[in-house]
């Protein structure tokens, strides 16, 4: 898994995949889609799809890629070595989503939300495989939302495939478990690779689980708050851990539509045609000024 | 301490280096309302700079490793002096009297005004608008209506040759500053123009003295 | 000139966070 992209540029996205084995051409596939980091707050969000032909499941299973969720780190790098290994049957595809682009989805103008983002990259990615010529007959995804109308979505964006979403698929099928263990692979090199664009000096690498609730983690959060900046890149400024912190230790900014947000008391109408005499502004300039938003300097 | 962004002409920058203090931001009475504004002068060339400010919401400056509130957007532009003394002049001259200059420019709300003293070629600048008197060797000035409508009227004329050279938009039409077509000179007439100018240097004289001007 | 007013003025490390762009 050759991460050089993301190191280059980890304010995107990136995707990575591994040759398509032949098999996977020419017989029907079982493909599994599951994801990684989804709940940090830090890092980034690792999306996976693992395929097979339907005939070598057996060899999968034989893989030992049991639920990823009793896997340890080093068990899940030594299982996606044999993964990389055995070529001749199994192949993935991984979508990394760097927490620059969950947060600026999620804090945009046009809100993109999280599920939404999951759901897109989970059918980006099967339509990649598709792309890629892979046999696909059958989808299994680990549910993220309600799983029927993932289902449904994900039937009716790929009719000739059958698709099951389930919660805790990644238990159930070992091509969803494989997906797991490729995603959780990724994200955790990812998270130990990375480099912070803003050089910061003194940063530790301990920053726990990443997840909100680990103390280890607000602390690291709260020792590299920037008051004017927020956090680095690799925190994910959409969650409430982050904005809360913001709030607290950071300085206040406010954006025009921010304002119009804050629900600023609209004025009366007549506000602007009685003489405001009271909040007299500087005396205004003539025309040829007043278009080009300039005023005399009173002060400095 | 505050930090602010000027947009200066480019020789004012060595003006600062090469003398301490070689440029000064004082507060003086603006011509028109007789508020406090702030005037830059360049004490090397003697010469006088409005400031203005470009103010919008929502801005803030990041200059070096600092982030500026405000994002303020200063500009200095060279401004004839003799508005600002005949704001003086005119004040004075409701006396009738000649006096001499240094008892008419004085200001204890605004004192830097006696900056104004020190430019260069001052008995040029007052020829324009006030009757002058020599007795033993010192000059009296008295602010002089007629001779101040006709220099008004001169700098009429030349805004209304920038105006054109430069496609402002004169035109009472409600249209944006920015978009002119080709022939738009043709259509506003030479009225519109002659107006416009007037508009604007009012923004550097008394009230009055613009309704006169208006007349004139 | 950035399109947000930070409320306050302090030393910031600007360099490190931000890549100017037009």
């Amino acid at each position: 898994m050759d991460l050089s992209e993301l190191e280059r540029d980890n304010t995107g996205r990136c995707r990575l995949s591994s040759p398509v084995p032949t098999a996977c051409r020419d017989e029907p596939c079982v493909l599994g889609v599951d994801e990684a980091g989804r709940g940090p707050v830090l890092g980034p969000m690792v999306y996976a799809i693992c395929y097979c032909p339907v005939s070598r499941l057996a060899d999968l299973e034989a893989l030992k890629v049991a639920d990823s969720k009793t896997l340890s780190e080093n068990e899940r790098e030594r299982l996606f070595a044999k993964m990389e290994e055995d070529q001749d049957f199994v192949g993935w595809v991984l979508d990394v989503l760097s927490p620059n682009l969950i947060s600026t989805s999620m804090l945009g103008r046009v809100k993109y939300n999280l599920n939404s983002l999951s759901h897109d990259t989970a059918a980006g990615l099967i339509q990649y495989a598709l792309d890629q010529g892979v046999n696909v007959t059958q989808v299994f995804v680990d549910t993220v939302g309600m799983p029927e109308t993932y289902q449904a979505r994900l039937q009716q964006r790929f009719p000739g495939i059958q698709v099951t979403v389930k919660a805790k698929a990644d238990a159930l099928y070992p091509v969803v478990s494989a997906a797991s263990i490729c995603a959780k692979v990724a994200r955790d090199r990812a998270v130990k690779t990375w480099r912070f664009v803003e050089s910061l000096q003194d940063v530790d690498a301990d920053y726990g689980s990443g997840y909100p609730n680990d103390p280890k983690t607000k602390a690291w959060l709260r020792k590299h708050v920037e008051p004017v900046f927020g956090f680095p890149q690799f925190v994910r400024f959409s969650w409430s851990t982050a904005q809360t912190i913001l709030e607290k230790e950071a300085e206040g900014v406010t954006w025009e539509d921010s304002a119009a947000e804050d629900g600023a008391q609209p004025r009366k109408i007549t506000t602007y045609f009685l003489n405001r005499g009271s909040q007299a502004r500087p005396q205004a300039l003539h025309w040829y000024f007043q278009e080009r938003g300039l005023e005399m300097a009173t002060s400095l | 301490a505050p930090q602010h962004v000027f947009l200066l002409p480019e020789y004012l920058k060595d003006a600062s280096e090469k003398m301490k203090g070689g440029l000064m931001f004082v507060k003086l009475a603006n011509p028109c309302s007789g508020e406090g504004a702030i005037y830059l002068f360049n004490m090397n060339l003697q010469q006088l700079f409005e400031i203005k400010v470009f103010k919008e919401k929502y801005h803030s400056w990041f200059i070096n490793q600092s982030v500026q509130s405000g994002g303020l957007l200063h500009f200095a532009t060279p401004m004839d002096p003799l508005f600002l003394l005949l704001h003086y002049l005119i004040k004075a001259g409701k006396e009738g009297k000649y006096q001499p200059l240094d008892q008419v420019v004085v200001d204890d709300v605004f004192p830097n005004c006696i900056l104004l003293l020190k430019l260069p070629d001052l008995e040029k600048l007052l020829h324009h608008v006030t009757e002058e008197k020599e007795i033993n060797n010192k000059k009296y000035y008295r602010y002089s209506r007629e001779k101040t409508l006709r220099w008004l009227e001169k700098k009429v004329n030349q805004t209304v040759v920038s105006l054109k050279a430069n496609n402002v938009i004169v035109g009472a039409r409600v249209q944006s500053a920015t978009f002119f077509s080709g022939d738009q000179a043709s259509s506003d007439k030479e009225e519109d123009y002659v107006r416009y100018a007037h508009g604007l240097i009012s923004d550097y004289i008394p009230k009055e003295l613009s309704d006169e001007l208006s007349t004139y | 000139l950035l399109p947000c007013e930070v409320l306050v003025s302090r030393p910031a490390p600007v360099e490190r966070f931000f890549t100017p762009a037009i």
